[in-house]
C-alpha cells in the first residue's frame, strides 16, 4: 500500500527515526533522551496521531518490528525498542556506541 | 451537567480515584505505584479513554484541578497530581503519610 511504501521509505531514507504520539510522555521521554546526543543528520520524528492515517502506520510498524506501541526508534532501518529500551542503552553508554556505528554522532 | 455531576460524585464517593487512560505508559506506572500499598477501600480507577465524553471529563478535571494531563490522581477530593507527583511521594515516604491521613493505609 501506499502507507507502507511511505513509511518504508521514511526508515530507508533516515539514519534515526522516531515514531512518536504528541500526547504522550513517553514518546516526550524517548525524544529527550536522543536530544541529548549531537546527532547528524538530526532524528526524523513522525507525530503519527498528527497522520491521516494512524492505524495503518502503526499495523506497518508492528509487522516490520514487532512493536506495536509508541515510541518506537528505528537506527539504520532496524527498531531498537521504545522509551524504555533507548532509557537503558542511554545509561549503560551502548547508545553512544550504536550512533556512532550508525554514523550520527 | 450530568458528566460534572457523576465525576464529582466518584471524586467524593472514593477517598482514592485515579483518573486514567488504558493505552498510556504513565497512568500504568500511576497504577503499579498505589498497587504497593494495602489500600482499603481500593482506589476507584476510570480509564477516561473508554467513557463515552472523555473530553467533557478531561474540562472538568481541569476545572477541578487545573491538570488537564492523564493520570491525574485524587486523595480525599483534592488532586495529588500525576505520574511524577505520584512517583515523588512514594520516594520520599509522603505518600504513605497521605494515604495514613485520608484513613485507607
Ligand atoms: N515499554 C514501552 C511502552 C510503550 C507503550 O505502552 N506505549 C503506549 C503509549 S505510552 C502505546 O503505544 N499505546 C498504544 C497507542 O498509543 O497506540 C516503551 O518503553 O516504549
Ligand atoms: N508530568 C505529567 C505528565 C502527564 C501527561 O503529559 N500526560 C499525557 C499522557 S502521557 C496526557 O494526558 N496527554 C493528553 C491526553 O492524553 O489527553 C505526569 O506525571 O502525570
Ligand atoms: S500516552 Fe501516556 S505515557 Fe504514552
Amino acid at each position: 500500500t501506499s502507507i507502507e511504501n511511505e513509511i518504508q521509505d521514511i526508515i530507508d531514507k533516515h539514519k534515526i527515526v522516531i515514531f512518536s504520539k504528541t500526547y504522550c510522555s513517553y514518546s516526550r521521554r524517548a525524544k529527550h533522551v536522543l536530544s541529548q546526543y549531537f546527532i547528524s543528520p538530526r532524528p526524523h520524528i513522525m507525530e503519527v496521531d498528527l497522520e491521516d492515517k494512524p492505524n495503518e502506520i502503526a499495523s506497518f510498524l508492528k509487522n516490520v518490528s514487532s512493536r506495536s506501541t509508541f515510541p518506537n526508534i528505528f537506527v539504520s532501518g532496524h527498531s531498537i525498542g521504545g522509551s524504555d529500551e533507548l532509557a537503558e542503552m542511554h545509561a549503560d553508554g551502548s547508545l553512544k556506541e550504536l550512533l556512532k556505528k550508525a554514523g550520527v554522532l
